[in-house]
């Protein structure tokens, strides 16, 4: 474990809490895609596919419950809650993200380290997580308005990965063999794809502005 | 080197 992974970690676990609290204190999940959410719980349910096998540390399964757990009552919360369901906007909300999961199965089962159920799984895990912000980001567009929660939640969410690239860059000085270009290009491609929200989320906090991304 | 020792990462 080293200071980057570490601050990656508590930024995608500040992610999950900002998007939590957001859903279970004022009831609503505006502006919040559920095609993003449930992309996430699948590259959860695929990626944490060892936590019954493997022990790793209590740090390593406590988090993997939490991504775990948050993910599928988020998905449950704006399914199924009377309240909370009533302010998602699907008619905006129409991202095939079918059309993300076929590719990444594919690519996976021909780009991948070991040809096994698990690591097919995980490396499937990777490609679609790199792509699952895409309604979200999608759904902001054309919101338009984003209430500060949902816009904390998707700049924690592109930040931690960012994060895990330095993790990834701190490993390979120091750790003999650590080369994962699987891992990296995903990793990079995946917070590449938050370059131009990235921008405008500062422009608006420099300029003390409400967040809108252009049309 | 194998993915394993990517697997203590979440």
């Amino acid at each position: 474990m080293n200071i980057f992974r570490l601050a990656g970690d508590m930024t995608h676990l500040a992610s999950v809490l900002v998007l939590l609290l957001k859903i279970h204190t004022i009831k609503s999940c505006a502006g919040v895609s559920l095609k993003t959410q449930e992309l996430y719980a699948l590259v959860f349910a695929t990626r944490y596919l060892d936590i019954v096998t493997d022990f790793i540390s209590v740090y390593n399964t406590v988090m993997k419950l939490i991504f775990l757990g948050s993910s599928f009552s988020i998905v449950w919360y704006i399914r199924h809650h009377r309240v909370v369901r009533r302010s998602y906007d699907k008619d905006q909300d129409t991202f095939r993200h079918y059309l993300l999961m076929i590719p990444c199965m594919l690519l996976a089962l021909f780009v991948h380290e070991k040809f096994t159920f698990k690591e097919v799984m995980w490396t499937f895990s990777l490609y679609l997580e790199a792509v699952a912000i895409l309604p979200q980001l999608v759904l902001l567009q054309r919101t338009r308005n984003i209430d500060n929660l949902t816009g904390q939640y998707v700049f924690l969410l592109g930040a931690y990965r960012g994060l895990y690239i330095f993790n990834w860059i701190y490993r390979y000085f120091t750790e003999p063999h650590f080369v994962h270009w699987i891992t990296w290009i995903a990793g990079v491609v995946q917070t590449l794809l938050y370059a131009d929200f990235f921008y405008y989320y500062f422009e608006s906090w420099k300029n003390n502005v409400r967040l809108q991304l252009p049309a | 080197s194998s993915n394993q020792d990517l697997k203590d990462e979440l």
